[in-house]
């Protein structure tokens, strides 16, 4: 028996690097 | 403050990976729009989209990294990021621009422009950030 491959699916935000600026104040 | 190590390039950077959108439609990376990160920004309730303009472009500590300045969002906060040469950036209006273009369509087969000075880029922050 083959199983069927599951094709993966990613966030679109993953594609983005998160730059939230640290608050320094 | 000082960047961090440089990020290893992530999986889905790859032609053909399947990105689901915030409203639940699916995409290839390389079909992704401007269009497609603002809407998904405006749908979600913890991220916020924000532009962030590329402003130095150094040498990182390793000869396949580089040092990216950015000024982030109207607050124009400094945020440095170490990143591989390769690594995209999705740019407003122009999509995926990276240092070395080069280098990522031979790695990831995903067609990019050359990351400068002004680019303006997709990124996030959190919603309610304190």
């Amino acid at each position: 028996n083959v199983e069927p491959r599951s094709v993966p699916v990613f966030p679109w935000h993953s594609l983005v690097p998160f730059l939230a600026p640290t608050q320094s104040d | 403050s000082p960047p961090s190590s440089p990020v290893a390039l992530p999986p889905f950077f790859m032609r053909g990976s399947i990105i689901q959108l915030a409203d639940g439609e699916l995409k290839r990376v390389e079909d992704l729009k401007t269009e497609d990160f603002i809407q998904s920004a405006e749908i979600s309730s913890e991220l916020k989209i924000d532009s962030s303009t590329v402003e130095r472009i150094d040498n990182g500590q390793s000869p396949n990294a580089v040092v990216i300045q950015f000024s982030v969002g109207e607050l124009k906060a400094q945020v440095c990021v170490e990143v591989l040469l390769e690594y995209p950036f999705f740019v407003f209006g122009q999509g995926w621009s990276s240092c070395c273009p080069d280098r990522t369509t031979q790695l990831f087969e995903l067609s990019c422009a050359k990351l400068c000075v002004g680019d303006v880029c997709v990124s996030l922050t959190l919603r309610g950030l304190r």
